[in-house]
């Protein structure tokens, strides 16, 4: 553990906290994407699987279940307690095109063809472009609530700071996995236009408003 | 190698 990936995590549980918080408190989900936090469940259900398996540390077990249970209950809450508050007129995106071209590329690259093991490749891949539908649904409104905004830039920072981490292990412990650092960077490479509006308005004290 | 080994990462 470096203090790349430390604070990596915590910027993911932070995005996470603030996500349910702002469902929460306001009781409403508007301006989320459903189909980006059903992705992040599947992401997380297919990854975690080795909670069974494998044994790494307290730290890594209780994150997993944390994560395992934030997601859930985000998609519980979405789509059954604050239904009516769910913006699905906003939220399009068709995910078996991101669903389908990962599992099938899982399928082909990966380390191992192991059921266990190309579940993880896929939760890698389909993790790099969950995001989209999020991502999306912004550019179709045109803009986000500030906690939307705060919330996709803790959420993207997490895979950035992945990265710093890839690189600390690659030279200090000579550790490298190809298929986390690709799909790390993809999905670093995604929120970066995202990352501009945010430093130049969110942080200036304006809403996230698209150029018309 | 690589894929004996447990993904430690999050």
């Amino acid at each position: 553990m470096n203090i790349f990936r430390l604070a990596g995590d915590l910027s993911h549980l932070a995005a996470i906290i603030i996500l349910l918080i702002k469902i929460w408190k306001t009781r409403s989900c508007a301006g989320i994407s459903g189909r980006s936090q059903v992705l992040f469940a599947i992401v997380f259900i297919t990854r975690y699987l080795d909670l069974f398996t494998n044994f790494i540390s307290a730290y890594n077990t209780a994150m997993k279940v944390f994560f395992l249970g934030s997601s859930i209950g985000t998609v519980y809450l979405m789509y059954l307690k604050f239904k009516a508050t769910y913006d699905h007129n906003h939220d399009t995106f068709r995910i078996e095109f991101l669903l389908l071209p990962t599992a099938l590329l899982s399928l082909v690259l990966n380390h191992e063809f192991s059921v266990m093991e190309i579940l993880w490749t896929f939760s890698i891949y389909l993790e790099s472009v969950a995001i989209l539908p999020q991502l999306f649904m912004v550019s179709k409104t045109g803009e986000a609530e500030s906690i939307t905004s705060h919330y996709l830039f803790a959420l993207g920072s997490y895979r950035g700071l992945y990265i710093l981490n890839w690189i600390y292990r690659y030279y200090f412990e000579g550790f490298y996995d190809i298929i986390a650092i690709v799909a790390g960077c993809v999905q670093t490479i995604l929120y970066c236009d995202f990352f501009y509006l945010y430093i130049t308005k969110v942080l200036k004290g304006k809403k996230l408003q698209l150029p018309a | 190698d690589e894929t004996e080994e447990a993904h430690d990462e999050l």
